[in-house]
Formats: structure tokens, C-alpha cells, sequence
């Protein structure tokens, strides 16, 4: 987790701790502006992901992790739009790691777009950086996927591919840079 | 716009 906490912070994620639900709140209000993704256990999830979703219907991502996903079942049920629910952190981080180059590779398109070649790189090395070390995450036993027969994800190059070669986003940011 | 995680803990 700590190793995850500083691969987003590296990768333009910065990454708020705090221990009670009002401080999540306060956080949230603070950041509005931001696109946030909100991770914390099901039982506090229960309480806190309908209230934010009434208070800022717009902005989220939650990320419930919790030991029996039955029992979360129902009122996360209402919320499949815009919540994931896991039963092992390690899936947990590394899809919050591919939405989060997801989204940078979006972000990244729209500077491209608007002719800030500069910040599209940023955006795009991030996100390139965060798809490496989730596909090496994937790869660390345990995980959820067998417990009996640990099994060796592939590597997930979706959006690598989008990423890399000579006609790739890195490559589109460079040359537009002049590089 | 920023992307920001909150982690609200005890969750690990």
C-alpha cells in the first residue's frame, strides 16, 4: 500500500489520508474542483458514498474494499455507475491505477487538442508510468484470482498501446514539442 | 483538473 501511495503521489496523484468520515468530507469540499477518487472499507462506504453522491453528484470514482463483497451487495448496487467494489486491495490499486491513467490519457488528448504539447507529455509519461506499475502489481501473489493455483496476469496493454510506438501519444506530444 | 485521492483509512 505505502508503495502504491507513492507511485500516485510520483505520477500526479496526490494521495489524502485521513482516518473519519468527516475529514474525508472536509477534503472533498476542499477539492471540488478536482477529480477525485475515493477509496475506504464497505462499512464506512455504506454512510459516506450516499452522502457525497447527493452533496457533488458529479465528480466520483469509489473504491469500496471490504472482506465479504455479498454483504455490500445491496447498497452498492445503487451506485454501479460510479462505484467498484474489490475483496483484495491489490485488485483494488491496480484498477485505481488504470482509471487514473484513463484519465490522465484523457486529459493528456485534450492538451494535445488545445496545443499544450508540454502538459500532454506530462499527462501521457504518467499515465505510462502508472499502466507499468499496475501490470507489475498484477503480476504479486497473492491475488484474489486463484488462491490454490496462483496464476500470472498478462500484461494489460490497452492503453500502452495507445501510449507507445512512433505514432503513439508520447511520440505525437514529442514531435509537436519540437523533439 | 487535478486528480485527487482521498483515502479515508482503516480500510487495509
Amino acid at each position: 500500500c505505502k508503495e502504491t501511495k507513492e507511485d500516485l503521489v510520483i505520477n500526479g496523484a496526490p494521495v489524502i489520508t485521513v482516518s473519519r468520515s468527516d475529514e474525508a468530507m472536509q477534503q472533498i469540499e476542499t477539492h471540488s474542483e478536482a477529480k477525485i477518487f475515493f477509496i475506504s472499507s464497505g462499512s464506512l462506504g455504506k454512510d459516506m458514498v450516499p452522502t457525497i453522491v447527493r452533496q457533488y453528484p458529479l465528480i466520483h470514482s469509489f473504491y469500496i474494499f471490504c472482506f465479504d463483497m455479498a454483504t455490500h451487495g445491496n447498497w452498492a448496487l445503487d451506485y454501479t455507475n460510479c462505484l467498484k467494489i474489490f475483496d483484495h486491495p491489490i485488485d483494488l490499486l491496480v484498477r485505481l491505477m488504470r482509471d487514473i491513467s484513463t484519465y490522465f490519457i484523457e486529459q493528456g488528448k485534450l492538451y494535445l487538442k488545445f496545443n499544450d504539447p508540454n502538459n500532454a507529455l506530462k499527462y501521457f509519461k504518467y499515465a505510462w508510468n502508472l499502466e507499468t506499475r499496475a501490470n507489475q502489481k498484477d503480476k504479486v501473489p497473492p491475488n484474489t484470482k486463484s488462491k490454490e493455483k496462483p496464476t500470472v496476469q498478462p500484461d494489460c496493454r490497452t492503453r500502452l498501446n495507445l501510449l507507445e510506438g512512433e505514432n503513439g501519444l508520447i511520440r505525437q506530444a514529442e514531435k509537436a514539442l519540437g523533439k | 483538473q487535478d486528480v485527487v485521492v482521498i483515502w479515508l483509512d482503516g480500510t487495509f
